[in-house]
């Protein structure tokens, strides 16, 4: 079990430092098993920051995809399925997000729930969800102006 | 192996009878806020055998089932399907010959649920089996929640290594 | 200190009642003062689930906005700083918020911290924080073009 | 009263001396993650007084200081000041004659800080003082940072009766 554990630590790390660094288009990730657990650093292409709660909100949203995903690739199915991890992004970080699924959707699938037009652009389908009756939920698959005016309906 | 379809019936907000069907690379779930979106993910976990309510928001089994609108009425059950291409051969043992897979759950408002595979009715325990080594699973990194992620860096390191020794 | 509690617990509740409506465009809701706390009811227009956890990500943000103005106005202060609390908001409520803020605002001023466009275009005055040096802020005073340009910046 | 203008030198990645100008109503601070953005929300925090590190994402009180990047040596200290416009008299007290209040406070890399109200040296205890009553402060809900709102509504009801117990 041990041997087990330090054969999956040592993928998950490599993975996290590898997928951190296209994330973030450089800088320097790692994680290190101390006797209290696991401890992530990241630091920014650029910055020297070594404290990981000084990044900013975006910053950790990205460090922990770049986590999530490696560890992921620990057990990669066929299928991986995301809820919105991508709402703290800017424009940029969501491109950088967008490109990685893209990547690894050669070997995976790929179902992402989001509310960014940046990643919906890297789908092949969408599916509305709308809730015309309040309460009650239904679907339609729809393109990417559709789902513009879907996300613009109920305003004013 | 692929996921082509999702039939979600009486699940939370779907009252009515609802399928997705999926291509094999990148589908966009989108809409507004509270349109029910993340219970479509739930709605997987779900089938996949997720026993706690808690990690579906819910504070006992049935309150998964549609509990009604001011203009509707509970419902009784619920349930929901997924259909998976196998013709690659990904799920192997008993069901590695059969090219399409589905697996389905139906619960009723006194929590009994009854799972099937390909139509016929299994134990959640043959559900997990019938996914295992896929890497595919109610508790897997397969499904990533809202808020996971953010959650898993802020956890703090014994956190995150009861989360990997769990992974490996 | 109980009643000066119950004061201040009476004008909390009334005042999130309040907004809550004003942000949901209806519904209900409540504080409830119990013996292990003070507990939040809240139902969306239409929807019926009063168990607050089954709310989606969006709307238990929308009733976090309205309870900390609640909150915010039993001391009401000539300033209020908001940072991202609107980053899980669809075009909708965004627009619910950005207009309780402008109504606020004849007795507020608002500082509010935000990459949401709609919520950009209720402020008179837009600051652009820029990092054109890794690690080096600064900032410059710009319109909604320039707004989305930076937002831009960076990206490709 | 309304708030005129910060100037921040040094504090957190502002390593050249910034100033931002204020509408008496609604600003937006916008610009890409990590540009910034929350820093100038705690700037406002620090120089109110806040002396939790902690609160401010940081392990130790001079963690807020420039601390350097690849191409920048770090400072050896830092300063945030604050201008109000009072010609309202909103702020009472011995300053209630001033048509213009400005707080500052300056750290140096040993940690300790000094404030200063309109030019004169003071101590943190009169800065606190000078917004007493007008809801402002450091620890006030006039200052809502980044995941407070959510984390109020999802903490439980002890965590809020405490709060509200606090605001009263
Ligand atoms: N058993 C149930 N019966 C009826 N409605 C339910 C039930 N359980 C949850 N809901 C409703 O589902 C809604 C939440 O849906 P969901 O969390 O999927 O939203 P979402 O699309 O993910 O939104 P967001 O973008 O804000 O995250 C809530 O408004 C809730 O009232
Ligand atoms: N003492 C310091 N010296 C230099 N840089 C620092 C210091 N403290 C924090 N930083 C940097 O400030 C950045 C974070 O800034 P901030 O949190 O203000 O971003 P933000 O604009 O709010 O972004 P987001 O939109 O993602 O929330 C981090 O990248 C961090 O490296
Ligand atoms: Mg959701
Ligand atoms: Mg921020």
């Amino acid at each position: 079990a041990r041997r087990r554990f330090d054969v999956a630590f040592a993928r998950i790390r490599q993975e996290f430092t590898a997928k951190f660094r296209l994330l973030f288009d450089g800088g320097e990730a790692d994680l290190v098993h101390q006797e209290n657990g696991v401890r992530i650093e990241a630091v920014p292409p650029g910055k020297n920051t070594r404290a990981l709660s000084l990044l900013s909100g975006g910053e950790k949203s990205l460090v922990a995809i770049a986590l999530v995903l490696a560890i992921f690739e620990l057990n990669p199915a066929p299928l991986c399925v995301m809820d919105e991890v991508d709402a703290a992004l800017d424009e940029s970080n969501s491109l950088n997000f967008s490109r990685l699924i893209v990547e690894m959707s050669r070997q995976v699938q790929f179902v992402l729930v989001t509310h960014n037009k940046v990643v919906m652009e890297a789908a092949e389908l969408l599916h509305g969800v709308t809730m015309r009756e309040p309460g009650v939920s239904r679907v339609v698959g729809i393109n990417l102006q559709q789902a513009d005016e879907l996300l613009q309906q109920q305003s004013g | 192996m692929n996921l082509r379809e999702i039939k979600i019936a009486g699940f939370k907000s779907f009252m009515t009878p609802t399928s997705l069907q999926f291509t094999p690379q990148v589908s966009a779930v989108v809409g507004p806020n509270g349109c029910g979106k993340s219970n479509v993910v739930e709605a997987i976990r779900w089938v996949l055998g997720e026993s706690s309510a808690k990690a579906l928001r819910a504070a006992r089994g049935p309150d998964v089932i549609f509990s009604g609108t001011d203009a509707h009425k509970p419902m009784g059950q619920c349930s929901v399907e997924l259909v998976f291409d196998n013709s690659d051969g990904t799920i192997g043992g008993g069901y590695a010959a059969y090219s399409e897979i589905s697996v389905r759950r139906q619960m009723t408002s006194d929590g009994a649920s009854v799972y099937a595979i390909n139509s016929r009715t299994a134990r959640r325990r043959d559900v997990q089996k019938v996914f295992r080594g896929t890497g595919l699973g109610a508790r897997s990194y397969s499904i990533i929640e809202q808020g996971l992620a953010a959650q898993l860096v802020t956890a703090g390191p014994e956190s995150l290594l009861e989360q990997i020794e769990e992974a490996a």
